[in-house]
């Protein structure tokens, strides 16, 4: 049976794509048949999996439309057993579109149907807001996985994005759990990020993952070479950090 | 007269409430009356300041929705001369409520309108998206200024936000004007951080400001004890950097 993540947080640059693309990675060359599905109109998981989403003639967005269908915008990337359901700057038009169209939050969710049982893991990344794209990337997955930044901000937005969710879980969703918080961009060197963990472990014990993303250099050079970590520096403590989150992430199935 | 200008940008967490908050602080005590008007739902600009999100019984959703006067919800901060119309998670219902409204995009114009002789500077802070709480930015104000953190990912954003900035100014606001682009969260000891600027600065000749903001672990420290750095650690690096900022920001006008 297929598994279906959403790494959800309306707060910006946590780490989102960066966990998407690299627990992603981990995953295929576990032996995991793993599709990645970007409804970021950002395009960020495209371009760190080494495609371009400006050259792209058809992607995310015109399948939300009902244009094209899922199966026939995925795209191999350059890791073994990894595909890519491919986002553009088309989909901007589609936070706006969406609103007055039928089945507006559970389109996502039916398409994800028509191809559930050809991977292991699917994995949606969220653009940083609320809205209809995040709502439905929320509606089609069974389990949520919050990245948090260990920066002070981050904490703010985490009771408004619970809120989020038990309206989710009421009106569209009552399937979603939340499989776990993972804490990114950690700094050892600074007291705040230690801070913060501690008080996300208060708040949610049990759910924070006990690996935690060190802030990496490496991490944020490898989307200019369009490849997740595993490609380009695999024994990075940022890399190791992921393939432990991918550990977990199965063993929690 | 009153300069009205725009902190923007679609990708998440590049440095926009810090930018904000700070380049605010120094205006004020430069001797520049400034008000902060914050329009993102996670507040973050709010809390910057010192005052709580949560605590707050009306805030700038209740002025866009036409229940309240923007004077009625203004409040002093921390700062001599600096005031904030604080935003509330309540915040997020505008998205959707706004999209059936008169006059949606230009909501927080016409508000501003009626309190712009009593500022020298007017700062709004966005949200990271591009729907109608950040165009009710871009409508309102005459200067966009871009924060850009000095990352590969950040780089993608820029062109669909110039291409919305097009639209903006051909349909909404034909006074808006690209003041400049400040590099953020730049780390020298990295050639990526480097290699950004570069790009940067061949697309945009003449509009970055040679003001650099280096990662600096005290501004981001600051926001948890509710201060800008001009009150938490005004000669620490990242202060400075922002004071040269206000300078270049003040003789641009
Ligand atoms: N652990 C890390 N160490 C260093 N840099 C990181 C780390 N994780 C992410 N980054 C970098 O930080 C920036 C923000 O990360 P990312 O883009 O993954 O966040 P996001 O939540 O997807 O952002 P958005 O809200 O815009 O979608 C990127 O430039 C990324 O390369
Ligand atoms: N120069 C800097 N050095 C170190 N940390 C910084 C710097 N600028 C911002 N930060 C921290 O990085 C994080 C992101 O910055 P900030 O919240 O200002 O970005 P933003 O663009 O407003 O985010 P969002 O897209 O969510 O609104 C915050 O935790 C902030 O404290
Ligand atoms: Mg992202
Ligand atoms: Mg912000």
């Amino acid at each position: 049976s297929t598994r279906t993540l959403v790494i959800a947080n309306q707060k910006g640059g946590v780490g989102k794509t960066t966990t998407t693309v690299n627990l992603g990675s981990w995953l295929a060359l576990d032996g995991y048949k793993t599709l990645i599905v970007d409804i970021d109109p950002q395009g960020n998981a495209t371009s760190g999996l080494g495609v371009d989403p400006k050259g792209l003639e058809k992607c995310i967005y015109d399948v939300l439309m009902g244009k094209e269908t899922l199966g026939s915008i995925v795209l191999e990337t350059i890791v073994d057993n990894l595909y890519v359901a491919p986002a553009s700057f088309r989909l901007v038009g589609a936070q706006v579109e969406l609103v007055s169209m039928m089945s507006r939050e559970t389109r996502l969710k039916n398409l994800l149907e028509t191809i559930k049982g050809d991977y292991h893991f699917i994995i949606i990344d969220c653009p940083p807001s609320l809205g209809l794209l995040t709502l439905n990337g929320l509606t089609s997955a069974d389990e949520l996985i919050i990245p948090v930044q260990c920066e002070y901000y981050a904490l703010e937005g985490l009771s408004q994005l619970l809120e989020s969710i038990d309206q989710v879980k009421k009106f569209l969703n009552p399937n979603l759990e939340l499989a776990g918080l993972v804490m990114t961009m950690h700094d050892s060197r600074t007291k705040i990020g230690q801070q913060v963990i501690e008080e996300v472990k208060k708040h949610f014990p049990d759910k924070v993952y006990s690996s935690i993303i060190p802030r990496s250099v490496r991490l944020s050079e490898a989307p200019s070479f369009g490849q997740p970590i595993t490609h380009y520096d695999a024994l990075s403590r940022g890399a190791i950090a992921y393939k432990d989150l991918a550990k977990e992430v199965v063993g929690h199935g």
